[in-house]
């Protein structure tokens, strides 16, 4: 899978979701910390 | 200012959705909420973040949704 | 509630820097200042953007500042 770092702040949202993470938007200063967490989900 | 905006800040922001800010309407606020800005709370958060700055806001505000100069600046 | 935490809700955040608030020591705050997290508001802001989620909010300030469990609950 494309490191998360490629996807645009749409696709993590998408994938947030898929993952069932409730989330804000990601922005730059929330954006890791969701990386983050579907890391840990796909792990 | 706007009725709109008087009757927001007339009391606590609460739970209120985004389209509850003055000068955001049905399309800008669409916009906003499929970004997770579905709230006035949360947009309230990325002014905060970006240092209060009026300019960074409504240049923000006009990327994420589009809106023109004089609705993002409202 | 620690004195430190009621002074801050006791008055408006206002300017205040990022040590100001209950759990935030000098060394948590610089490495957040480095960040941009220089004042009580734009951290307010980032709990804004995580939709007021504590647990997110924890994960967050762990990360960004090394801080333990214990602190960045409280």
């Amino acid at each position: 899978m494309a490191s998360l770092s490629n996807k645009s702040a749409e696709e993590i949202g998408e994938l947030l979701d898929e993952y069932g993470i409730k989330h804000g938007p990601v922005v730059e200063s929330t954006r890791r910390l969701y990386e983050k967490k579907l890391k840990e989900a796909m792990a | 200012t706007s009725q709109k905006h008087r009757e927001f800040v007339g009391e606590p922001m609460g739970d209120k959705p985004v389209t509850a800010l003055s000068g955001i309407g049905e399309t800008i606020g669409s916009k906003l909420k499929e970004q997770g800005f579905d709230k006035a709370y949360v947009v309230l958060g990325q002014f905060l973040l970006l240092k209060k700055d009026p300019e960074m806001f409504t240049d923000w505000l006009r990327d994420a949704s589009g809106a023109n100069a004089r609705q993002a600046a409202t």
